[in-house]
């Protein structure tokens, strides 16, 4: 079975999709067969893949309703062979009212994934899923889904705020949805070697989460934020950078730990 | 009657929260009577007030189930005598869901000010409203009770990408639930001027709203992402700093801006 991680945060513009775009891709560098599901109606990590979502083609949108397979939707991405996407459509933001009186609203993702998987055994060695910046039905159906979550914080002072909210409602769907999810990874955002705040908030998370938070720490980077705009990851954008240094970094102690479950 | 400005972008880590937080406390030192409602779950401007949603008093959330009145809830922020807010709380993050089965969903919160404002009026001059970042039931009730939207547009390649649904959503309101709302305002954030994609951003953005967009523009500076954790505004923490500087011209060029409507 892949590995299957959602990355989540309530709290916007923490680095959700940055990370899932950039891990994904050093993960697929590192010959990991990766596939990356856009749950955002903004389709950040879609775009910041090198593919477009206006173009009507269907997406996670018609895969949740159960009008498509997996299968059909699963778009390659141009920057690697390894990397996949399936990607978000516009219509993703009307979803969560939609699926809110549906039949098991919970378990859409999970369905599609599981009659996908059952007729493309081994077919990845990852997923990871992009969440929107709230704890609706979208991020619901990747709880439901996965089995590990991966938390970015961004080390600011609002960063914080929000986490024990995001704590219990993992461990609401622990309890009851999906027994095998856990918390399984922590991972420090834009950090500003500068500022006193940004190792406020490292030295604070440390503590609190010793086990889940990854040793690598992303700095803030111009080239990161530089390189969805070219439609690629910073991995490829620019390897030779202290941001895609620091994300090959990320990926390949995830990689070390998930050996370890 | 007040001006009644809500806050909104779908794309999360915009600037929202430091907006309302230091556009209010700016009006507020400039003499004007200004309240803030803060309709995120996550309570950032609550607690960048000063206020702790923790508390388990009535907030927004008991006064869009109509078991309370916005009279019982409206608090004074410790910085200024001129500055009120009513603060969020934790139950809020289930009230999307909530809200989907009540009466009048969508105008839960312009019917609480209306009957708050034939019993109190002429008590204030601004009410900024501060949203979550999505465009769900919470935000669709800001778009209901304001008369004005201010869009904070983060100097970054993904800003630009969910502005077009964003303003699908207000032609949408405006033609429907509320014919007042109209697009007032951009307010251009975190601007750095050493990258080449800011400037990129700032020229797009002017040429595609040359009248809603402000010429402030605010700049990335530190004493501005500090000052919450001390329950201040920047305007109040460091009024000489260039973020506290760029945040009272915005506010003045506002106040201006309104007096034309
Ligand atoms: N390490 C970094 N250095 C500099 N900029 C960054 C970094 N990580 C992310 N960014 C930029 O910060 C912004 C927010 O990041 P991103 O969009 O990945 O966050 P998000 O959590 O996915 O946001 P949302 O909540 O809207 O989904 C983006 O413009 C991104 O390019
Ligand atoms: N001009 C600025 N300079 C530096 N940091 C800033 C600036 N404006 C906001 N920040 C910081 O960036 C982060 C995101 O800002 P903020 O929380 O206000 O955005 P938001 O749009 O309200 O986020 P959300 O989508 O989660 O509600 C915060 O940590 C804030 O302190
Ligand atoms: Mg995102
Ligand atoms: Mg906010």
């Amino acid at each position: 079975h892949p590995r299957v991680i959602t990355v989540t945060n309530q709290k916007g513009g923490v680095g959700k999709t940055t990370s899932v775009v950039n891990i994904a891709a050093a993960l697929a560098k590192g010959g990991r067969r990766t596939l990356v599901i856009d749950l955002d109606p903004q389709g950040n990590a879609s775009s910041g893949l090198g593919l477009d979502i206006r173009s009507g083609k269907p997406g996670i949108y018609e895969v949740l309703l159960g009008e498509v397979g997996l299968n059909d939707v699963i778009s390659p991405v141009p920057e690697s062979d390894a990397l996949f996407c399936v990607p978000s459509s516009l219509d993703l933001a009307g979803a969560e009212i939609e699926l809110v009186s549906m039949e098991r609203r919970e378990y859409r993702l999970r369905d599609a994934l599981g009659r996908w998987w059952t007729q493309h055994p081994g077919r990845f060695d990852y997923i990871l899923i992009d969440c929107p910046p709230s704890l609706g039905l979208l991020t619901i159906n990747a709880f439901v889904c996965a089995s590990e979550v991966l938390i970015p914080i961004q080390c600011e002072y609002y960063a914080l705020e929000g986490l024990s909210q995001l704590l219990r409602n993992i461990a609401l769907i622990n309890r009851g949805l999906n027994p095998r999810l856990q918390l399984s990874t922590i991972l420090l955002t834009m950090f500003d070697s500068r500022t006193k705040l940004s190792s406020d908030v490292v030295t604070q998370v440390r503590e609190t989460f010793p086990k889940q938070t990854l040793t690598t720490v992303i700095p803030r980077s111009v080239r990161i934020s530089e390189a969805p705009s070219y439609g690629m990851s910073v991995v490829s954008y620019d390897h030779g950078s202290k941001g895609a240094l620091a994300y090959c970094e990320a990926a390949s102690e995830i990689a070390v730990r998930g050996a370890e479950h």
